[in-house]
């Protein structure tokens, strides 16, 4: 039996929002500890790494591991016929679920829906990812962070980060011409539009601004978003849910040919 | 020209 909750499925519609582009199918694996799920995009370029702790749901039971193969189309459909406030329960009968039910209560209790959806067999490969000390790890404001990607991908397909003790900048330059976005470090940290930056050297890395774009879309889910770099390895761009959790983007850099 | 790289370079496969 596979049983949690949440007080309103906002949380869980941006969460999925955050990743439904990005990724067809995904396995959700659920345990004691709560629900993760790890998963490449087609082009093996990516890797969400999603993961929602157990006490941060209102109600929360798993007394088996198991594995949910869900197909985010379809749950993105479910979860649009509910309202944010709602409260979703999604359920699982069977320690070996072949479904899944998603079921919504209005605040005032008047309107309750359920929604049964049909899981799949996944084979996928779990990924190692080492741990790593980062060059630079900067914190920044994810509207800004989404407005520079969006701006910056009508130049080029390739972004350009740079990180000094100075700041972060962003280029890019294609047919039409060139651009660039530098942010200063802030001095008030604590603020959510604080740009802040801890570098032990500077780091310059190309990205596919495309995949960037795609992370973008966890931007509701938080003020500030974590962007973690060394050279020649994967961005780790990095969300907060609440108190509850986090999602990762991993992305492959690019190297001149 | 760059060369767009994948994860599985950098990540090992369980």
């Amino acid at each position: 039996m596979f049983e949690a909750s949440l007080a309103q499925s906002a949380i869980l519609k941006k969460v999925l929002d955050a990743i439904k582009d990005l990724l067809n199918e995904a396995n959700f694996e659920c345990t004691d500890d709560g629900i993760k799920v790890q998963a490449m995009d087609n082009s093996h370029v990516s890797l969400v790494s999603l993961e929602l702790r157990s006490d941060g749901f209102e109600k929360y039971r798993c007394d088996r591991n198991l594995s949910m193969g869900v197909n985010l189309a379809s749950m993105a459909k479910i979860m649009r016929c509910s309202s944010n406030s709602d409260k979703v329960t999604i359920k699982a009968q069977d320690d070996n679920p072949d479904k899944v039910s998603f079921i919504f209560e209005s605040s005032n209790q008047e309107r309750i829906s359920d929604y049964e959806m049909k899981l799949m067999d996944i084979d996928a490969d779990q990924l190692g990812i080492p741990d790593t000390e980062y060059s630079c790890v900067v914190k920044m404001p994810s509207a800004e962070f989404a407005r520079i990607c969006k701006d910056l991908n009508q130049f080029g397909e390739s972004l350009v980060i740079s990180c000094s003790k100075e700041g972060i900048k962003f280029s890019t330059s294609g047919d039409l011409g060139s651009a660039n976005v530098k942010l200063a470090q802030t001095t008030d940290a604590d603020k959510d539009d604080a740009v802040t930056i801890e570098m032990r050297s500077p780091v310059t890395l190309t990205f596919a601004c495309r995949y960037l774009n795609h992370f973008t879309k966890a931007t509701p889910l938080s003020s500030q978003v974590q962007l973690s770099m060394s050279d020649e390895i994967p961005l780790l761009v990095e969300y907060r849910i609440g108190d509850m959790g986090c999602i990762k983007y991993y992305l492959a850099p690019k190297i001149d040919d | 020209n760059s060369l767009q790289l994948e994860l599985l370079t950098f990540f090992c496969q369980h």
